[in-house]
């Protein structure tokens, strides 16, 4: 919150790399994962 | 070659993986305000979060939605806009409300509310939404972003934001984002800065990055950076990713194309480096790429990878003339460490066993993690290294711990690459401001 010295903070949380987050990461990568490799050659 | 829609040209947008993003703070929208959890994504523009409109998306049942009729400041505007990210989409439709950020009010500002949230990332994402800290030539619907208002509304001291992660993991503090200026209590030294080469993302050049203080050799004439609170992970071409791997080792993916092109043309190569030959312009010669007169792009030609069934798939020979373009770099760099033959070829076949899947994670072993190299990144004429505990993610405990490289693959054509993404791996590290004032961005070490 802001303070005395003009500046406005805001405290951010942090959320932990668990397992469940990678598990649903995979899944992404599978579902994006033909255009992400397409991008990754230059192609459109 | 078909022209772009509006919002289509933000394709770096559309490499972003906010599955791993890790820092959230909260906001405040409308009279009295709705709470949100939401990014603070320096890599857009826009701020969205899921409206009460919502009805058919699973990612909406388990997100705070926004009740315009709830908010005694909210103006329609009904505009309807949709954001490609690569981990999925969002659409819906501009609404007008005051925005609550710390104690500040910012009026009047426009934002999406999003009525479509099809993709899986959002239905396990812990935030509600993003709100976007790039610049408006990245905006979705050209929608004045949140910290334009902020400064245009006299909200703040002066024009620039800060981040610190906190990297401890012992601590219950996440960090802290600053609008205003820099908390000197989470920096020590004074910031190097770097002026912002391509308005839209917090984008700068920097220069080679080394790997246990040896050159990469990819980037000693330069990359774009991208400073990206909003992606997790640091995203970089494959060339040097794979060379991180190597050093590290990191599991990638065996590339039949990488191994093909070291076999049937790694003594061409080799022989051409040596006859100093123009290094990019070695693909075309052999006939893997044609030369445009600044790099190599692929020719289309049939690949030779299994001659019994030659293929002609666009997608191969561009694989191929890809993997040339790196084969060529990596024998450069084994040349100018006066390597035998014999070495560089068995290096460059461990490189091709190393070759990350993009934007995908890659494992290393936990007890090694003591004996691995320091990265370091250029910038601004200066090293800011990265020791292994700072760039390698541990998940889970003792024996049940993992350990995940900070490293991903990321590899955008010129002109616009090669890019790095520095996420919150380097962030974390590296306290850093952006000067919307003086178009700068500046790094110093984390307190």
């Amino acid at each position: 919150l802001a303070s005395a010295d003009g500046l406005v903070r805001i405290g951010l949380k942090k959320r932990p790399i668990d397992e469940n987050n990678r598990i649903a990461a995979r899944l992404v990568e599978k579902e994006e994962g033909p255009l992400l490799a397409a991008r990754r050659y230059g192609l459109r | 070659g078909a022209p772009l829609k509006e919002g289509e040209e933000t394709d770096i947008i559309a490499l972003k993986n906010y599955m791993n993003a890790q820092y959230f703070g909260e906001i405040g929208i409308g009279t009295p305000p709705q709470k949100f959890t939401v990014i603070f994504d320096t890599g857009s523009s826009n701020l969205w979060v899921p409206s009460s409109k919502c009805y058919f998306s699973i990612a909406c049942l388990f997100h705070t939605k926004y009740k315009s009729g709830r908010s005694s400041s909210y103006h329609k505007n009904g505009k309807s806009a949709s954001i490609h990210y690569g981990t999925g989409a969002i659409s819906g439709f501009f609404s007008t409300d005051h925005v609550k950020v710390g104690d500040l009010v910012v009026k009047t500002q426009d934002f999406i509310e999003a009525t479509k949230e099809p993709s899986v990332t959002f239905v396990v994402a812990k935030f509600d939404g993003i709100l976007g800290l790039g610049f408006q030539e990245i905006s979705v619907g050209n929608a004045v972003p949140v910290w334009y208002n902020m400064v245009d509304q006299g909200l703040i001291k002066e024009p620039v934001f800060s981040f610190w992660f906190n990297r401890n993991a012992n601590d219950g503090e996440g960090g802290e984002i600053v609008f205003g200026g820099a908390d000197p209590n989470h920096y020590k030294g004074n910031h190097t800065y770097v002026p912002v080469t391509q308005k839209g993302y917090w984008q700068f050049e920097m220069g080679d990055v080394l790997v246990g203080g040896q050159s990469t050799g990819f980037c000693n004439g330069g990359c774009a950076a991208i400073a990206d609170s909003g992606t997790s992970l640091l995203a970089g071409p494959t060339t040097i990713i794979a060379e991180i791997n190597q050093k590290i080792g990191a599991s990638g993916v065996v590339s039949q194309e990488c191994k093909a092109v070291v076999a049937e043309y790694g003594q061409q190569i080799l022989q051409m480096l040596l006859a100093e030959v123009q290094p990019g312009k070695i693909c075309s010669s052999i006939g893997l790429c044609t030369f445009d007169g600044k790099q190599g792009v692929s020719a289309g030609i049939e690949s030779v990878v299994n001659k019994d069934t030659r293929r002609s798939a666009a997608g191969l020979s561009d694989a191929m003339c890809n993997v040339c373009e790196m084969a060529v770099v990596w024998m450069q760099n084994q040349i100018s460490q006066n390597q035998t033959q014999e070495l560089i070829f068995n290096y460059l076949n461990q490189l091709c066993e190393k070759l990350p899947s993009p934007m995908g994670e890659s494992s290393v072993d936990c007890s090694s993690v003591a004996s691995m190299p320091d990265i370091s990144f250029t910038i601004g004429g200066k090293k800011f290294s990265l020791k292994p505990e700072q760039y390698i993610l541990q998940v889970g405990e003792g024996y049940a711990a993992q350990c995940i490289s900070g490293f991903t693959a990321l590899d955008v054509p010129p002109p616009r690459g090669p890019l790095w993404i520095l996420g919150d791996v380097f962030m974390g590290a590296y306290h850093t401001v952006f000067d919307y004032g003086n178009m700068r961005v500046g790094f110093a070490d984390a307190a």
